[in-house]
């Protein structure tokens, strides 16, 4: 199947073939983040026994994120064979707008960098993963009404949901150019958090 | 996670190696499960917090890793 073409339905029962490629990036704040080791061990002993081609960078800066992101992407992009499958794992302090902190303090916005992944042409129609292990907030649930924590940034902004400003800017390049699946399609994201809560 | 890691990385290692031939949205569902029975301590140390992960899915498939 070209991956720009179209596909076939998916029957109910229809199961995503992974006989190509897996790739996996695992980007990982480490500094300040105590035991944060173990995460990136374990998460990475997973991918390779599940036959991910990993590429892992600790202590990304924030300009560290959106190149290691741009290089998967062109990477995969480049790939002799078909690419199956993605996967992505973001570990960093986090902050209610959907801010990720690189190690050097400075600020991304997650949805960026998701974006990164769905102008992937390799990747059309083929399944992408995205962990994320980050504050998304400083409410504690249950707990009492928002407070400052120090792993997250506060902002004079109100607060966006992640999800919606990623459907916006899918949604925008959608319109100018339909492809035969929809650029919002074949995502799965979990997030340690729901949004505005912090990661324990 | 400054002993063990964190309950979300920890628990989905844990489950993904228990059952990799599972679907993956199936497999979240159980890590989430297990994060909400979860209790854990707040940044004071002094009160007891839940935490609950956020799961958003387009997949149009079932996506089975093994």
């Amino acid at each position: 199947v070209e991956p720009w073409g179209p596909e076939p339905e998916p029957g109910p029962s229809a199961q995503y073939d992974l006989s190509g490629a897996r790739a996996a990036l695992l980007l990982a704040v480490t500094q300040g983040r105590l035991g944060a080791q173990h995460d990136v061990e374990a998460l990475g002993g997973l991918c390779q026994a599940l036959g991910f081609e990993t590429t892992l960078r600790t202590d990304p800066t924030a300009q560290t994120f959106q190149e290691e992101m741009a290089q998967f992407r062109k990477r995969l992009d480049a790939h002799r064979g078909p690419v199956s499958c993605a996967l992505v794992a973001l570990m960093a302090h986090g902050g209610p707008q959907g801010q990720l902190l690189g190690a050097d303090g400075q600020e991304r916005q997650l949805e960026v960098l998701v974006q990164e992944l769905s102008h992937c042409g390799a990747l059309r129609g083929r399944p992408k993963i995205f962990l994320l292990q980050a504050c998304r907030g400083g409410e504690q649930a249950p707990g009492p009404p928002w407070r400052p924590a120090s792993c997250c940034p506060s902002s004079p902004h109100p607060a966006l949901s992640l999800s919606g400003l990623v459907v916006h800017l899918l949604q925008k390049r959608w319109l100018r150019a339909p492809p035969a699946t929809p650029f919002q399609a074949d995502v799965l994201h979990v997030c340690t958090d729901v949004q505005g809560c912090v990661a324990y | 996670r400054d002993e063990k890691g964190s309950d979300f990385i920890q628990t989905l290692v844990e489950v993904l190696r228990a059952d990799p031939k599972a679907d993956l949205l199936e497999l979240m569902t159980e890590v989430n499960r297990q994060v909400c029975e979860l209790d854990v301590l707040g940044p004071d140390c002094d009160d007891r917090r839940k935490a609950c992960l956020e799961i958003r899915s387009s997949l149009r498939r079932r996506l089975c890793l093994q």
